[in-house]
């Protein structure tokens, strides 16, 4: 068992890594076991170095950079053990639109093993979406659900539309 | 496999029955303040068996039963579907597809069910057990708490680690 | 001492509602003290109401119902005890199009007694602002600041281009 | 009364000096993602006296001073000032312009000025007493924390509603 986590771990290291510099453009992400002794029972650290910056801890990083760099450790976990869906809630909000694109490509790379399910308000995020539903609230308090199933270049129409 | 529907009904703000039917690919839910996006995220993590009332926004598990508005009562029960199709290599049931169902009364009856047999909570963690959706896993980020993901204490991420294992 | 503590919590339990009512366009918020003897030791406790639905624990409002709560204790205070200036963080991040149209107006109000500075992603934000500052970082890792001062309708067109 | 000007030098990703002149009214600061905008929201929270480097996104005091990049040596010292106008009848002091000054060298020593003059912290928050600014107050909302102002504990808000007073 032993061998299988470190095998585990060092895989999803390196996949983190990797897709930490694709999203960034370069800079490194580094996850490491803390030294406690037993592998099994000690702690993970995370930190991040965007390009041209000193690496630094989790909680020095922008509001924009902590979501992108959670996203290169999940996507990392995805890549060596698939889950078959993931839902998102306004995961982009903190984004500027050209981090959301390169979160939307980086995405789009994985949407062949996982499904994506995401809550949002922003436009760019919307009009990639194959499939959109709307949530309404037309008597107050009470929720429906609308499909807004038009096909690709008809949803972003709409989705401008309803804003 | 993938998650082919979503129904709640009861559930929260879903005082009549509402279903979202998902592809493959990338599905987006979109709406303005408050009309109950994040309860549809409340529901699916709560139809895998969430035991704390506070990952669900409330102070205890009666809190996710709709509670009525100027028009309309309570009701006395919630209920919530998760359907998965193309399930027979991934679950061990080897069905094609697969409907697991979570049903709480006023009265703190709870019940589980999957294809419409009730079963044990324990029955609906056992079958999903090692792909990656639960109560534990990184399948289901909610709203700004995207830091969770990063800085939750070293033990948490090592659950992460070992699930993955 | 009392007295003049009860005084503006009373002011202020008022102002809270009254702006919150038009900032959602009905319902109520309530503050109130909870009960545990001396007034100038207990705790405070926010519920609030929005229209149409029941009144509920903080904890179940969604994510952009709370921004607003907030918003609308905090001009609260404010139009009670007005501070000179007020510094905001991405505070419309969680709002949709519609209640940051809101927001905004209500700032607008404030504007003579309270000057307001918004770091922001929003267009909508950027362009009823009177003074827009860029900041950049052209060799990575290091901040400078530009001053976008342009009038008005002009900055409107600019924000658009930096979007 | 009103906020003239914020100077940034050493602090943080501001390695040169940088300010930012105001005007009443409403001001937005824009940028890319990690381009340094929340640092100056962390420069205004020192400057007025902060004492505690988690408040400031740091491990320790020192994360605040300039830590180099790929390009540049990292700096001894982070200093910040903060220029108020029209302060004749606000502040007890009677100038019309008021500029306090906050400076951190590694070695660990700090300096804080009023108007040029070497003065403590506690001439600082004496100054501003009562006007709604101080690290205590709510004129100052950090990203993704706007919940706090709803959830902190009730002692918390309480020491809101008593500033007030
Ligand atoms: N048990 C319940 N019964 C009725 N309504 C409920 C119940 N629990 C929560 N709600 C309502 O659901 C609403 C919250 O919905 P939700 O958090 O899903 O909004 P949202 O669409 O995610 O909005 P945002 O874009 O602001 O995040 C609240 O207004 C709350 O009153
Ligand atoms: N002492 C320091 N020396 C050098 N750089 C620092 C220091 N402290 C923080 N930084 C850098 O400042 C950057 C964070 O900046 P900041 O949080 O202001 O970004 P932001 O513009 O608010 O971005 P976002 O839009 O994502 O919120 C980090 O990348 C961090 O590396
Ligand atoms: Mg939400
Ligand atoms: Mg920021």
């Amino acid at each position: 068992i032993r061998e299988l986590f470190v095998g585990t771990f060092e895989k999803i290291r390196d996949t983190f890594n990797e897709i930490y510099r694709r999203l960034f453009g370069g800079g490194r992400a580094v996850v490491e076991l803390l030294e406690d002794g037993d592998v099994l029972e000690c702690g993970i650290n995370i930190s991040a170095q965007p390009p041209g910056k000193k690496l630094q801890a989790i909680s020095l990083l922008s509001g924009g950079e902590k979501t992108l760099t959670a996203v290169s450790l999940l996507l990392a976990i995805f890549k060596v053990r698939p889950s078959p869906f993931c839902f998102m809630d306004e995961m982009d909000a903190a984004l500027d639109e050209s981090n959301i694109m390169r979160f939307l490509s980086l995405l789009d790379e994985f949407k062949s093993q996982t499904q994506f399910i995401l809550i949002t308000h922003n436009k760019r995020t919307i009009s990639v979406a194959d499939v959109i539903y709307g949530v309404t609230m037309e008597d107050s308090g009470i929720s429906k659900i609308v499909s807004i199933r038009l096909p690709k270049e008809e949803a972003k129409s709409e989705a401008v539309v309803a804003g | 496999m993938y998650l082919k529907r979503i129904e709640m009904v009861g559930f929260k703000s879903f005082a009549e029955k509402m279903g979202v039917e998902l592809e493959r690919g990338l599905t987006a839910i979109v709406g303005p303040n408050g009309c109950g996006k994040s309860n549809v995220a409340d529901a699916l993590r709560w139809v895998f068996g969430e035991q704390n009332p506070r990952l669900l926004r409330g102070a205890q598990m009666e809190d996710v039963i709709f509670n009525g508005t100027d028009q309309r009562k309570a009701v006395g029960r919630a209920e919530v579907s998760a359907t998965f199709v193309e399930a027979e290599g991934v679950l061990p049931l080897g069905y094609h597809e697969v409907t697991i169902t979570r049903r709480l009364f006023r009265s703190g009856e709870s019940q589980y069910l999957i294809n419409q047999n009730p079963c044990l909570l324990r029955d609906v963690r056992e079958l999903f057990m090692g792909t990656g959706i639960g109560t534990n896993a990184y399948f289901l980020l909610e709203q700004g708490k995207i830091d969770l993901v990063l800085s939750a204490k070293p033990e948490d991420r090592r659950a992460v680690f070992e699930e993955a294992a």
